[in-house]
C-alpha cells in the first residue's frame, strides 16, 4: 500500500471508506468507488468497482460483507480483499484471467449504521438502526429482509428479535439499495455474503430443506472452495445449504440472488475460535483474509468458467 | 455506551433434539433478556449465548436442572470489550 492503512487492524467506517477512495485513486485503471445509496441515518453505501473492461455491462460478481455489523472480521476481510484485488492484478494469473471477463464488485460494509452504533453503543449490535413504529426496538436483521420467501421460516415478526425481519421485504434501504442496483445492471452471475464466526461455506437454500436445482454444482463448487481455503492454516469448514447446514432462515441475501437468477450464491461464515464471539483478536484479521481469499477464488475461477 | 460488566458467553453442547427443543423455547422469549449468537440448530453445532449477570444464576439452574451440558467461553464480556477497545485506540495512535 501506499498509505499507512493497517490492514491488521480494525476501524470506523470513515477510515474503511478512506481507504477504498486510496485503492482507486491508486488504481484508477482498475477501481472505482461507487456510492450505490445510502442507510438509514443517511450515510452513503459505497463499493469498489474493479473493472478491466468499459462500456458494456459484463458478468459480475459481487462481495457483500459486514451485513451483520458486530461480525468486524468480515469487513475487515472485505477491505484486505479489495487491496489484494488490485495488488494481484497482472501478477496472479487467475485474478488477471477473472477480471479481464468479469467485474467484481465489493461491498465492505453493508450495514454502515450498525457498523458505527458497534463502535460507539454497543458492540454486539447485529440488526439496522430502523424505527419500528409501535415499537421501542430499533431495527431490522437485514440478513432476513430480502425477498425471498420473506418471513417465513427462521425469521421473527417481533421486532425486538435479533432475526426480525422487518415490516416488509426490502423495507431496510440498505438491502434495497443493493437490490435495486443488482437488477438495474442485470448481469450478475455471482453473489458471496461474508459473514462470522462458524467457518461454514453454504449454499442456498436457507428458507427451505428443498434442494436447490443447481445444489450439486454448488456443493462441488463450494467443496473445492473449502479445500484451497483450508490449504493455508487447515481451517477446517464445513459445506452445504444453509438450512441443513446451520439452521433454518427465510429472507436471505443468497437465496434472494439465486431465486432471482444469479446461480453461484454462496455465504461464509468466517473464521473464529468461538473463544471470543465477535471478538477476533485482530492479529487474526489478516490470517482469515489470506485463507478467505483461496475459496474466494476458487468461485470466482468457477464463475469466470462457467458463464451462462 | 451499553456496558456489559459480569455478562457472559457460554457454550451449550446439545446431544439430541429434546435438548435442542428446551432450548429453542428460550430463543424467543424475552424473559432472561438472553442474546443467541448461535441458535440451537442441530446435535453436533453448539449452541453460544450471551447472558446478561442479572440473568447469570436463573440461566445456569435451569441448564442444570435440564441435564444441559455448558462452558463459559467468556467470563466477564466488559473485560474483553474494554481490552479490544484499548488495542483500536493504540491501533489508530500508530496510523496517524
Amino acid at each position: 500500500s501506499s498509505n499507512n492503512f493497517n490492514y491488521g487492524a480494525y476501524h470506523s467506517l470513515e477510515a474503511i471508506y478512506h481507504e477504498m477512495d486510496n485503492i482507486a485513486a491508486d488504481f484508477p485503471d482498475l477501481a472505482r468507488r461507487v456510492k450505490i445509496g445510502h442507510s438509514f441515518e443517511n450515510r452513503p453505501m459505497y463499493v469498489l468497482k474493479f473493472s478491466t473492461g468499459k462500456g458494456v455491462r459484463r458478468p459480475a460478481v459481487w462481495l457483500n460483507a459486514g451485513i451483520h455489523s458486530r461480525e468486524w472480521i468480515s469487513q475487515a476481510t472485505a477491505i484486505w480483499t479489495a487491496r489484494k484485488i488490485v495488488s494481484d492484478y497482472q501478477r496472479d494469473p487467475a485474478i488477471t484471467s477473472i477480471l479481464e471477463k468479469m467485474d467484481i464488485f465489493l461491498l465492505p460494509v453493508a450495514n454502515p449504521d450498525g457498523y458505527v452504533y458497534t463502535q460507539t453503543q454497543n458492540r454486539l449490535w447485529r440488526k439496522t438502526r430502523s424505527r419500528n413504529p409501535g415499537s421501542s426496538c430499533i431495527g431490522a436483521d437485514p440478513n432476513r429482509n430480502w425477498n425471498a420467501s420473506f418471513a417465513g421460516k427462521g425469521a421473527s415478526d417481533n421486532p425486538c428479535s435479533e432475526v426480525y425481519h422487518g415490516p416488509h421485504a426490502n423495507s431496510e434501504v440498505e438491502v434495497k439499495s443493493v437490490v435495486d442496483f443488482i437488477q438495474k445492471h442485470g448481469n450478475f452471475k455471482g453473489f458471496i455474503d461474508l459473514h462470522s464466526y462458524s467457518q461454514l461455506l453454504m449454499y442456498p437454500y436457507g428458507y427451505s430443506v428443498k434442494k436447490a436445482p443447481d445444489a450439486e454444482e454448488l456443493d462441488k463448487v463450494a467443496r473445492l472452495a473449502a479445500k484451497a481455503l483450508a490449504s493455508v492454516s487447515g481451517t477446517e469448514y464445513q459445506v452445504g445449504p444453509t438450512c441443513t447446514t446451520v439452521y433454518p432462515a427465510s429472507g436471505s441475501s443468497i437465496d434472494w440472488a439465486y431465486d432471482n437468477g444469479i446461480k453461484f450464491a454462496f455465504t461464509f461464515e468466517l473464521r473464529d475460535t468461538g473463544t471470543y464471539g465477535f471478538l477476533l483478536p485482530a492479529n487474526q484479521i489478516i490470517p482469515t483474509a489470506e485463507e478467505t481469499w483461496l475459496g474466494l477464488k476458487t468461485i470466482m475461477e468457477h464463475v469466470r468458467d462457467n458463464l451462462y | 455506551q451499553e456496558k456489559f460488566f459480569g455478562d457472559q458467553v457460554l457454550r451449550i453442547n446439545v446431544r439430541n433434539g429434546d435438548e435442542i427443543s428446551k432450548l429453542s423455547q428460550l430463543v424467543n422469549s424475552n424473559n432472561l433478556k438472553l442474546n443467541f449468537w448461535k441458535s440451537p440448530s442441530s446435535f453436533n453445532r453448539p449452541v453460544d449465548v450471551l447472558v446478561p449477570s442479572v440473568s447469570l444464576q436463573a440461566f445456569k439452574s435451569f441448564l442444570r436442572s435440564q441435564g444441559l451440558e455448558y462452558a463459559v467461553t467468556i467470563e466477564d464480556l466488559q473485560a474483553l470489550l474494554d481490552n479490544e477497545d484499548d488495542e483500536m485506540q493504540h491501533n489508530e495512535g500508530q496510523e496517524r
